[in-house]
């Protein structure tokens, strides 16, 4: 049962360092088991080290980059069983615009393998689609769907 | 195989009238005001891939997902939400080209699927899709706050995940 | 002791609703408390109402809603007993484009009156600034600020 | 009055060398990347302004506030925060026009506060800031993620705000 844990974990861990790296450039992390000889009386903590910084406790880090480390470990579990179908419902607040553009392009990225319906608030973030619908609601209380054309969005 | 289209009608803000969402093969962008009905469209996917727990779908019961009539509309009779799939690749194990996956639900809160316009199970409809659109844990939808909750949890509960996912 | 609650409340209300209606055009909003006989034995409610819609419980408005229904909730205890600074830290994650931009002149014309720090990730809210400071972190791990022109923002 | 500069040294991210902020009398805003430093100016004010909690500007102790030395830099002996006043209007009740308020930590967790550099206690500062820096409750600081709290409250707990207030 522990072997099947260690496994899971170690790939799991993989994919977290890497794609942490890829939103945090020059930064690392990595998954720590608080008990490496019996995990299960241990929890899972998250050593996270943006570049120029020292490592520290994931909770120790700003607002925003706590967030980008969350999205880190979100990505890594759905790399783990990859599916057909990704949706993402505004994923992206307390991120600046740098980090933004990090996440749109790790998204855009994946949309090549998957599909990916992404809902945000965030220009940086919809300029990345294929597709961009808009939705309204009018007085009615009915909400209305329209196209929307991307070719006038600053990329 | 992947999500040609989705159609709701009668299903939370989207009124009586069908509405047709015609998806990318890679990345569709949904935007608008808050309260617009974004997450609405979200709902309405786990809907119809089978969720049994309304209060995901920030509803008390099956009942509230029918639109209510907003402002002096006539209440819908029933909600219903379509995903149409496009399966040259026969990824679907299913003998046919174009699979339609719809589940409609009526004010007493009953249930109906269907495979391609024939009832179905709920169940024949998640092992149809269970390898393309389910993973372990259901991470590939990330509902809103999801993050926030990413955020908050505390290194036990974060090491069950790991259990879960073992 | 009920008397001093509920002039408490009656005021507090008052401000809310008001800035609930400035936030939200066409919408109204008023705090509710559960019981109203004897409130200590109570929660207190928020019914809101945006414009089109039907008043329902806060808890069933959409994200967005919801953070703007809380910030006329804070500006109303901060209207209560006000102060000569404000220090408000990032407090529009969640907001459209639209709503950032009420918040915007709300807190722009708040300090009118009073002092007001704020910081943001967002343009629209930096844009109403009288002065405006950027923060770096260099790669030593030392933050620099920096003063920074307002003119050439859009407003 | 208000506050026409915050001096910071040592404090936090910002180093060894005194970082002066100028502010604006109505809005003065702060942007910048993550992880760069702007709520730790939002610590900078909590400090000087006698909060005896470390806990609320994000650290486990008083020690954690001096500058850890970042990326090879020597640590800090100690964090200085001032907050100069103009008292033009003599809101504050002190026979001064400007008013320098300030408070200096070291590694032992010692704190000295001053008013215009002559040593002060701190409830000095707290009776000479309370009518025009803090309101009941504290709510004229919103710090992160306060709207996030006010938005998950549960109604009695909410409730209990006004019983404060009153
Ligand atoms: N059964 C229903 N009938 C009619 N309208 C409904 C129903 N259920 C929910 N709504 C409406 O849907 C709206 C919420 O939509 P939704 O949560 O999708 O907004 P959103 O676009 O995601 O906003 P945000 O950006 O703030 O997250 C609410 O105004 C609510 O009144
Ligand atoms: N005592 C200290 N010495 C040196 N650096 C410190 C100290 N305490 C905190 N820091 C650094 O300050 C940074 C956090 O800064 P802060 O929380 O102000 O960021 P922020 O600009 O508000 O970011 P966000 O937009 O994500 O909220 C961290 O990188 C942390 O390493
Ligand atoms: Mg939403
Ligand atoms: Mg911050």
């Amino acid at each position: 049962k522990k072997e099947v844990f260690m496994q899971t974990f170690n790939e799991l861990s993989q994919h977290f360092s890497k794609i942490f790296s890829e939103l945090s450039p020059g930064g690392v992390a990595r998954l720590v088991l608080e008990n490496e000889e019996s995990p299960f009386e241990g929890g899972l903590e998250i050593d996270a080290k943006p570049r120029g910084k020292e490592i520290t406790r994931v909770d120790v880090l700003s607002g925003g980059e706590k967030a980008l480390t969350a999205l880190a470990f979100i990505f890594a579990l759905q790399h783990f069983r990859p599916t057909a179908l990704y949706v993402l419902d505004e994923i992206d607040a307390h991120l600046d615009p740098q980090n933004l553009h990090r996440i749109a392009e790790l998204i855009r990225r994946s949309s090549r393998e998957s599909q990916v319906i992404l809902v945000t608030l965030h220009d940086s973030m919809m300029s990345v689609a294929d597709r961009l619908f808009g939705v309204t609601m009018e007085k009615s209380g009915i909400s209305r769907l329209f196209s929307v054309e991307l070719a006038g969005l600053a990329a | 195989a992947y999500v040609s289209k989705i159609e709701l009608r009668g299903f939370k803000s989207f009124g009586n009238s069908k509405v047709s969402i015609p998806l990318s093969r890679g990345l569709t962008a949904i935007v608008g005001p808050n309260g617009s009905g974004k997450s609405n469209v979200v709902d309405a996917l786990c809907f119809v891939l089978g969720r049994m727990s309304a209060k995901l779908m920030r509803a008390e019961r099956f009942s509230d997902l029918l639109f209510n009539g907003g402002n002096g509309q006539r209440p819908a009779p029933f909600a219903e939400v379509s995903l149409h799939f496009n399966n040259e690749d026969s990824a679907l194990p299913i003998n046919s080209t174009t699979v339609a996956i719809s589940r409609r639900v009526d004010r007493s809160g009953k249930c109906v699927y269907r495979i391609n316009k024939k009832r179905a199970s709920r169940q024949e409809i998640v092992d149809l899709l269970s390898k393309s659109m389910s993973s372990p844990g259901g991470y590939n939808f990330i509902m809103q706050g999801d993050v926030d909750r990413f955020i908050k949890i505390d290194p036990f509960d974060r090491r069950i995940i790991i259990d879960d996912l073992a």
